[in-house]
């Protein structure tokens, strides 16, 4: 499978609707401190069914949603879809096979997360295993956070070694 | 379970020692797996010697040392089992040039032995000429992000400005 | 010892909301003590909000918005006692172009108020060029360390290239 | 006081002796990774009379002694002087008052640290109120290692009052 395209809306400092197409090969994302890079790394995560909300500098879940900016009111959701090739990806029970998933998750303040496949409703579990089959999800360690090589160069051994579990 | 991880440790071993080598142009570097009654509560240990200095642990490496060797052990674990998606989020901020030259030239490696798609996060000028495209995040309402393509012509001349 | 620390405190606070506004060139930032029975077991908490921002505490700002802010914690501290030596080892590494700026124009404002003299290690070009003389690390034989004058004009042409 | 020179010899990388002018203002340090700038910084805080090897990334105080390179064999004495101006610095007792006081640490290999100031030896303690009289010393928040502001952001609140302590 592919991913081809992530979409935010109302995600953190992604108050409008952005699209950023993701092609093949090396694509570079510059701005200045504080533009909301690292926000499109925890976008994706978030897609991918994260549930830890401490791993995505969030409080609470609800944290992820637009809280607001001198001009702007702070919103009631947030959604971000991942846009898949599924070539050779199995959709979950009750989703009709296609060449293209949009996989959605999208929450409400106070109301908590809903994942979509192509329009249907499925589990947090449906996404996360379709991912892992895929060799990826929230937790891959090809998602490098910012900072994580330095966590990784001061863990204990014990803990370096999840890294190694990834791979197993 | 057990099995499954030394086999997957001689992988990534395998790999790890084959990129530091490339990464540092020379000298050795190895995984160890520390002693413990419990094998799943074992440690991770990692060894590297760049070329012409002494072995040592990871923890006794230079900052840009340090950070070239966890990239090396992070790839290692991305090539035993490579995801269709890499998102890098600054990991060149620790490197000199001539080091993140050599970052990048591995993520060409990367490019051609696998079929993943990469985003790299960075402010590093010789790492956004590298790229293949260049997408700008912009907060030109403060607050509030938006995405524009950058020109990599252009970002490539600033770059070598 | 509770009163002293108090007194330091907000000595500290002063100087830091002074010092982020700057470094933010807007915006506001306090510590606060969180409560504790014992006064002395009391936690630092860093709150901070850019200019157009909302406040929240430093654990949810960007990277560089962290280093930034502190960056200004540490100098307040400093200047509530200032040291005849400063050495700032890659603190400039998460800083983007703009940020570096401001942190060089902290640093000069630094020198004019204190008689400290200032170490400052950096791989950025930027603060590079506004140091007052450069000296280069070498090993020109591998694993030995010697010590260059550096030419800052043609530091700074590299700089500027 | 001001700190004016520092001086190496046989400390970690730097086997032969170098000597690094410290003049009035921004002194700017550069070279390539690895190739010792960190060690200068750590020089400055062990000839203060640091205690914590592992705070100068050593498993022993001994490691701080050039260990050998290819081409050289390791030594068994490893030596920083830091070079003061002393105007208004009181020396410790037994040591003549002077201008310029040379601070010096010396390891030898298994045989532990001797401090001597102007080539009188004194103790570990005499050193560490010299500098913690003159506001600065091994643990001095002015003193900032690489690393150390990430480690700072990441502190539970309780450790990072111990940044305040420094000034109180
Ligand atoms: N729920 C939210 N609502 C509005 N803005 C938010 C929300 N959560 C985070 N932000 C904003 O997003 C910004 C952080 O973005 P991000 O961490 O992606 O920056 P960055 O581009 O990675 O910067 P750096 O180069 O410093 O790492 C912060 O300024 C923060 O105020
Ligand atoms: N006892 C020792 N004997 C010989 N070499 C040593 C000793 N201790 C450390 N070194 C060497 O010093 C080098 C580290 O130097 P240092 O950390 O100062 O680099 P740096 O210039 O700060 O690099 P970076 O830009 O990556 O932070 C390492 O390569 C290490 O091998
Ligand atoms: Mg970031
Ligand atoms: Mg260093």
């Amino acid at each position: 499978m592919h991913i081809t395209e992530l979409r935010l809306s109302g995600f953190k400092s992604f108050v409008d609707p952005v699209r950023l197409v993701i092609d093949a090969g090396l694509t570079g994302v510059v701005g200045p401190n504080g533009c909301g890079k690292s926000n499109l790394l925890e976008a994706v995560r978030w897609a991918m069914g994260a549930t830890s909300a401490k791993a995505m500098r969030a409080g609470d879940m609800d944290d992820v949603i637009f809280a607001g900016a001198s001009q702007r009111p702070p919103r009631e959701h947030a959604e971000v879809v991942l846009v898949i090739d599924a070539a050779g990806a199995k959709p979950p029970p009750g989703v009709p096979a296609a060449d293209v998933l949009e996989i959605s998750r999208k929450i409400k303040r106070d109301a908590g997360s809903t994942y979509r496949i192509n329009g249907r409703e499925v589990r947090a579990k449906d996404v996360q295993l379709l991912f892992a089959d895929a060799s990826t999800g929230a937790n891959s360690p090809a998602l490098v956070r910012q900072g994580q090589i330095s966590e990784l160069i001061a863990a204990k051994p014990e803990n370096r070694r999840r890294v190694l579990e990834e791979a197993a | 379970g057990r099995q499954r991880l030394m086999a997957a440790f001689e992988i990534v071993n395998g790999h790890f020692a084959q990129l530091f080598a490339t990464l540092f142009e020379g000298g050795q570097a190895e995984l160890r797996l520390t002693e413990s009654d419990d094998p799943l509560a074992a440690g991770l240990e990692i060894f590297a010697c760049p070329p012409g200095k002494r072995l040592s642990t990871l923890s006794l490496m230079s900052g840009g040392e340090q950070a070239l060797t966890a990239t090396a052990l992070i790839f290692a674990v991305f090539l035993a089992n490579p995801a269709p998606i890499c998102v890098l989020d600054e990991v060149d901020a620790p490197l000199d040039d001539a080091n993140v030259d050599r970052f990048c030239r591995m993520l060409d490696e990367m490019r051609r032995l696998t079929d993943t798609r990469f985003l790299t996060i960075t402010h590093n000028p010789v790492t956004m000429s590298r790229m293949d495209r260049l997408f700008g995040v912009t907060m030109a309402e403060r607050g509030v992000s938006q995405i524009v393509a950058v020109d990599l012509q252009r970002a490539t001349e600033l770059a070598a400005e």
